[in-house]
């Protein structure tokens, strides 16, 4: 469902030259769980972004369900989940989560039964019609995801979706995650600084090394 | 050195009342390390906004060095590193750390050593010519860091700085963290969701209560 052929992604030039990844060769099959660790500043985040077409590769090819990264972006194969959120501002809480099934002109009729659905399963319940900036750190990232998963994409990409929250909301939201992932045979590309967390949730483990990002190994991990 | 008195911050009015501090009493003495744990939306970045003069409490008082917030942030007696990296974007990342000694018109002829120096210290020497936007999350969390800390304040108030890191820069940054403040003996308030970190690092941990955010008990660490 996703692959990566032999993709360097390379900033800058001459003496500022980075090079966020190097000669990546990755597949994530549907239905999998695949977490990527690895030192701040590796190339996590330029992986994802590269899926979700929000950078272009300096080398090599990447496949989206088939299609290039910016088709499958056209036609709203996945959601994501960003290390910040990302929230508009003027918008309520509810109305931030009801902003993909809006622009996919969703012909769903439950549209707020759905965005409220997503809104309790992260605990925001309360919030509907707070605005972002009312919201701690951690609220705001909790109703990022919210949104993410209101279209029930089948692809989901998130990058340190729980790094904002206590031990105890994130191991929730861990299971509930894995709730759904094991209802839905969605495929989730989960980019985390936790090992622990790494192991729990997924299928395969990449590990990268520290710049210029490589994989270092690729992890099985047997799910009983 | 700070001391809450029966603080009180509520957000909103009638319906859409959020009580984030209930009747806060708290005393932190001269060169202590508390941290601050609890869960996502208790009010946290709440107590540390308070402190820092970003918000009036709601009731009680609070004093830093024994001024009022106001006047203790006026003159400068503390750096804080914020839950999200604020760096200007339109400045270098060495330009960044070298302004808090820019404003405070330091007489210092090494701003640009000190400077340099804290950039060592977060590993982020190879950077200094960069801007935010091409460094990654964790990057530029560290790079709020380094500004925090080169003015060598007495007092330091951090939310969640490590909270963007991998497990090695982090437990690296704990031990780099813990030198400073035991060759320096300053003051630390470290809002962190690890409890791990929180007993490594801390002399007290503060825990709050979910919403409304009051203190649930203060836990005295036997440092040996
Ligand atoms: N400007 C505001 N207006 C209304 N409510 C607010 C405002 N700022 C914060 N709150 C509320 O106060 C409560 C505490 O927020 P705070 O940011 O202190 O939480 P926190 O403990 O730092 O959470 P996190 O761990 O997620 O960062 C939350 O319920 C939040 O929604
Ligand atoms: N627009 C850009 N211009 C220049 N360099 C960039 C740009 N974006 C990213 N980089 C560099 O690419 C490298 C990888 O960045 P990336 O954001 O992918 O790291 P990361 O693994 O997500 O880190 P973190 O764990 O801190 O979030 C970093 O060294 C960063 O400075
Ligand atoms: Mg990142
Ligand atoms: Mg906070």
């Amino acid at each position: 469902i996703i692959e990566f052929d032999q993709v360097w992604k390379i900033f800058g030039a001459g003496e500022s030259e980075t090079i966020a990844l190097q000669n990546v060769d990755l597949t994530v099959e549907t239905g999998e769980f695949v977490s990527i660790i690895g030192p701040s500043g590796c190339g996590k985040s330029t992986l994802l972004r590269l899926i979700a077409d929000l950078l272009p590769p300096s080398k090599g090819d990447i496949r989206v369900n088939g299609k290039t990264p910016r088709q499958a972006r056209l036609d709203r194969d996945y959601g994501m989940v960003f290390q910040a959120p990302t929230l508009y501002e003027w918008r309520t809480v509810l109305k931030n989560v009801e902003l993909p099934l809006e622009v996919m002109r969703s012909a769903r009729e439950d549209k707020r039964g759905r965005a409220v659905k997503m809104l309790d399963l992260v605990g925001l319940s309360d919030f509907q019609n707070h605005y972002p900036r009312q919201l701690s750190g951690g609220m705001q990232q909790r109703v990022s995801i919210a949104r993410a998963l209101v279209f029930e994409p089948t692809l989901i990409l998130m990058d340190e979706p729980f790094g904002a929250l206590d031990e105890f909301t994130r191991e929730r939201l861990n299971l509930e995650l894995l709730d759904i992932w094991a209802e839905t045979h969605k495929t989730v590309i989960f980019v985390t600084h936790s090992i622990s967390e790494a192991v729990f949730l997924s299928s395969r483990v990449v590990v990268m090394t520290p710049r210029p990002g490589k994989i270092a190994r690729i992890i099985d991990i047997d799910l009983s």
